[in-house]
């Protein structure tokens, strides 16, 4: 699974997801990536977040729409938000994975928990990170 | 008064990376690829362009790897096919847009963009998806363009080992279960 986010010059983010799904998939299976709100969400109030991982996981706890209301109805951050509903949520379900999500003052959060994450981002200073394991 | 601030974040998948099973070229490569891609995003919108383009032209290039599980290099379904799914979504109008388990698609995710700027839908999928993508001028390919020997080999160990333990997804505990 492929995946961006975006803060663009006009103040909107914006989120995407594409996807060749799961290995082995039989019956038009589909997991998160097309769901809106599961796999792909954005909302200029609170953040904009594309999510990779166990996609049935990601669908039932709507990972990507749950990060964005944590910011917009409890007031938390972008990183806790993002870092409780995958380094809490999702993993006491079960649910291995990872998400990016940006916000609308460009604050970038990348958590994941599984072994790693093909993940890089730009942010608003021009500063440019590219990574794959945790460290 | 300076230019307003833009930043993007992309991802190329999750999961049982392993270390060990990855050389230094490869890695290399990797990087490459997801540096290329998130500079070319940056650099569209910079110079203004707007957020779903820069998402758009980004997860294209991504699509286009075949290091990646979408697009060139997607995994394959059981059945020795490609079936992709994409979706998109716009946070000031809330606007967005999905196709799912479409095989013709050159570019899911511009099927994606399509359905959210240009139909009353939000998803569309399957046959229905790729009638409406062909309609309206998308790139159109044969399956096998998605085609890569190593997620073949991938299909090949997951159904070797779904056939040892039992029939059905409760035997996908590989590395096969992450999208």
């Amino acid at each position: 699974t492929v995946g961006a986010v975006v803060l663009d010059s006009e103040g909107n983010i914006v989120a995407g997801t594409s996807t060749g799904g799961m290995t082995a998939k039989r019956y038009g299976r589909i997991g998160d990536s097309p769901v809106i709100g599961a796999g792909t969400y954005a909302d200029n109030e609170s953040c904009a977040v594309s999510a990779t991982g166990h996609g049935e996981y990601f669908i039932r706890y709507n990972v990507a729409a749950d990060i964005c209301a944590r910011m917009k109805y409890q007031g938390l951050s972008l990183s806790d938000a993002a870092n409780t509903v995958v380094n809490d949520v999702l993993v006491k379900a079960g649910g291995d994975g990872g998400v990016i999500a940006i916000d609308a003052k460009g604050n970038v959060a990348m958590p994941f928990n599984s072994a790693g994450m093909y993940r890089a981002s730009i942010d608003v200073n021009g500063n440019v990170k590219v990574a794959i394991y945790k460290d | 008064q300076g230019k307003p601030p833009v930043a993007i974040a992309i991802h190329g998948g999750a999961g049982t990376i392993l270390k060990s099973s990855m050389t230094p070229e490869k890695e290399a490569d990797y990087k490459k690829v997801l540096t290329h891609a998130v500079k070319h995003g940056y650099t569209l919108l910079q110079k203004g362009e707007k957020g779903e383009v820069a998402v758009v032209e980004t997860i294209k290039i991504l699509e286009s790897s075949p290091l990646f599980n979408a697009g060139i290099g997607a995994v394959y379904t059981f059945d020795g096919e490609h079936e992709l799914d994409a979706s998109i979504m716009h946070g000031g109008s809330k606007n967005a847009g999905a196709v799912a388990g479409v095989k013709t698609i050159r570019s899911p995710i511009e099927a994606a963009l399509m359905v959210m700027n240009e139909s009353p839908h939000v998803m569309l999928s399957g046959k229905g998806a790729e009638d409406y993508a062909k309609e309206n001028g998308l790139e159109q390919v044969d399956n096998s363009v998605f085609d890569t020997e190593f997620r073949k080999q991938a299909l090949d160990k997951a159904k070797a080992r779904m056939q040892q333990v039992s029939n059905g997804y409760g035997s996908q505990q590989g590395n096969e279960r992450f999208g």
